[in-house]
């Protein structure tokens, strides 16, 4: 069975945000 | 690209793909920021900040720019084109209805491309600064966007900036309006084990 993550469009904006710059760092 | 889903897709999967498309439309707009000058020059904890609470804003003003009117269908960055019906069906109406309202009206001052980026950059750099450290270099830099605004739409519509310039600022709170309403909404994505 799959499993889902869900959360809200603020929260996966940050996320992708927080991700974009750990990468730079 | 892929084409606009097929009526075999199941509502799970419609919504699994829609929340995908918000990866590379959020990492466009950190793109973006990063070409704003004078945007790097804020430490990175408030460069972070802008894009943590303006982000939605700019996408929200983006997505005007992706709307097909005529077929009433939204294409995402990722080459995924959705009927407005489908995203009704999400779950999204209110949503929907709230940014065709804020598109109609922005539509109504056709605004050039770099009239649109450079309001855009203004959006980002004007919202909640709550959690902003350096407050005097933020508010410097929204000074200069909203300069280069009015100077650019002066220049190129002498006629018309004394009142599309005003009209534009005002379109500034109905964002964060739509980003208090709406950026709590829920995205799904599958977690292959």
């Amino acid at each position: 069975p799959k499993t889902h993550r869900v959360m809200t469009l603020a929260d996966h904006i940050s996320h992708i945000i927080t991700q974009d710059f750990a990468r730079n760092q | 690209a892929c084409p606009v889903s097929a009526a075999s897709r199941s509502g799970q999967q419609i919504w699994e793909s829609f929340s995908q498309c918000f990866t590379p439309a959020v990492r466009e707009v950190v793109e973006f920021a990063k070409g704003i000058p004078g945007f790097q020059e804020l430490s990175q904890h408030d460069q972070v900040m802008l894009l943590k609470s303006g982000t939605f804003q700019v996408l929200m003003v983006r997505f005007c720019t992706m709307f097909n009117p005529e077929e009433r269908t939204v294409t995402f960055l990722n080459g995924q084109t959705y009927p407005l019906s489908t995203l009704r069906a999400l779950g999204m109406g209110a949503l929907l209805d709230a940014i065709f309202d804020f598109s109609e009206k922005l539509g109504t001052l056709r605004l050039e491309p770099d009239e649109m980026a450079l309001f855009m950059a203004v959006v980002l750099v004007s919202a909640d600064l709550s959690g902003i450290v350096d407050m005097g270099a933020v508010e410097q830099l929204q000074e200069g966007l909203i300069r280069a605004l009015h100077s650019l739409i002066h220049c190129r519509r002498p006629d018309e900036s004394a009142s599309i310039f005003p009209k534009l600022l005002l379109h500034l709170p109905d964002l964060r309006t739509l980003n208090n309403l709406h950026s709590d909404k829920l995205l799904a994505f599958r977690i292959d084990s």
